[in-house]
């Protein structure tokens, strides 16, 4: 049965996608099976894989929306040992229509249930905002959600309101709902600003903040430009190296050996 | 009559609110009188200047739906000459709200209208998505948007939708809708790929990205904790010489002196 994790903050340009895609290729190097879900309609998490968006077929929408079945909607990438729903250019549609789909904040978690057994993890890449599609994220994420932070002032502002999110689902909709793990990105150890931002979130979150913290580095902006994950575009850099150790981290905590 | 101007771009983090405080700032010094207004419930551009959003009784929310008069709504700075309709936690709840609203798309540019001929400048930061938030925000855009674009791989790839959403505005509500500027920002010098990012921007709007191109600069991200603009934090920095040259060819195109 495979656990279920999904990355979410409103707040743009955190590293959830970043996390999601060099997460879930660590997960694979270390033998995980690892499905990779593109709620995005930006569809980051797929055109980091290589995939260009526009020749997707049946992707998320097609299965959240459209009821085709998300077995064969689902491509795999060999190299990577991971697979991916990618996110088809119709998503950008999907607010509106769920909003009148019975059980609409459902849509998500009820696709992926025939394909729980075929992976090890799950990985869910949300969009930058509190909407329809993201409450979806929420609710599929059967083990916890993870909440990349960026070490920068603006990103602080909207975590009370990100809290504020889940507590409304885990009343009213998906009350076992927790924050399985808060990590730290983006961390630029030349500013005092990086540290002081650490140390707050850390009070805010005192037992689920990753030991491991992200470092800004501008290879984790290149490798999506190869389609490649950090393990393989440069595997000896410094945000290869967090990537792992926050995986090792992950499946230690999860029992994983 | 004010120029009104709206920063927009779905993707997040890519420097949309960075943009109208030092854009705003800037305007603000060259003798300028601005209004920032904040239209997204994280409430960036409110606490970039110092307001506590918590503490936020009339902001967006209550002026555009509420239908609380703008003037009184609006906050002062003296010390940077620039003014504020500032986020209340509210706006979080406008998404649901306005759906319902006649005019909904109308609801920001109808309520800036008894207030054009007090300012120079309006501009109107947005948040990270394509929702009917951000369409108001596109409707109130008089003269025109600013499409702030990180240099970096992931944020070319959300290009193509924004434009589709600006197109299907000016085919069904607003067909004077214009791009009146892209601005590049995060420029890292360090890595071939910046570069790379600014031509292919630039292929894709020939005639409007700014001469001006904003380097990374981590003052940037330090300032906003101090509740200053960088004109203020650090105003020898490369980062405060660009915001200042883009404001500076802004008034120039504008025939302001
Ligand atoms: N640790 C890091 N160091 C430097 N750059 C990074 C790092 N993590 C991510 N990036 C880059 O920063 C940008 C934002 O990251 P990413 O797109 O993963 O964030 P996101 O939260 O998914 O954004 P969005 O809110 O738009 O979905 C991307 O260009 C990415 O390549
Ligand atoms: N040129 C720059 N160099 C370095 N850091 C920057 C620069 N511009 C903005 N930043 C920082 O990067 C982060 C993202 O910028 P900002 O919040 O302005 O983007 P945004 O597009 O408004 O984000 P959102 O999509 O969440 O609204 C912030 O922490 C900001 O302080
Ligand atoms: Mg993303
Ligand atoms: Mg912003």
């Amino acid at each position: 049965m495979a656990k279920v994790y999904t990355l979410v903050n409103q707040k743009g340009g955190v590293g959830k996608t970043t996390s999601a895609i060099n997460l879930g290729a660590y997960l694979g190097y270390f033998g995980q099976k690892v499905l990779i879900v593109d709620l995005d309609p930006q569809a980051n998490a797929t055109s980091s894989l290589g995939i260009d968006k526009s020749t997707v077929k049946n992707g998320t929408y097609e299965v959240v929306i459209g009821s085709v079945p998300i077995a064969p909607s689902i491509l795999h990438n060999p190299r990577l040992k991971i697979s991916i729903l990618p996110a088809s250019p119709a998503l950008a549609g999907a607010e509106i229509e769920l909003l009148d789909l019975p059980r609409r904040e459902f849509r998500v978690r009820e696709a992926l249930e025939p394909i729980l057994d075929r992976y090890n993890y799950i990985l869910i890449d949300c969009p930058p905002s509190l909407s329809i599609i993201t409450i979806n994220g929420l609710i599929a994420a059967l083990n916890g959600v993870l909440i990349p932070v960026q070490c920068e002032y603006l990103a602080l502002e909207g975590i009370g309101q990100l809290t504020q999110t889940i507590k409304r689902v885990q009343a009213s909709l998906y009350p076992e709902l927790i924050v399985r793990g808060v990590l730290m990105t983006m961390y630029d150890g030349r500013t005092r600003l990086a540290a002081d931002v650490v140390n707050e979130i850390k009070k805010y979150f005192p037992t689920q903040v990753f030991q491991t913290i992200v470092p800004r580095s501008i290879r984790l902006a290149e490798a999506p430009s190869y389609g490649l994950p950090i393990a393989l575009y440069a595997p000896s850099s410094g945000a290869a190296k967090a990537y792992m150790d926050l995986t090792r981290e992950i499946l230690e905590q999860d029992g994983v050996h």
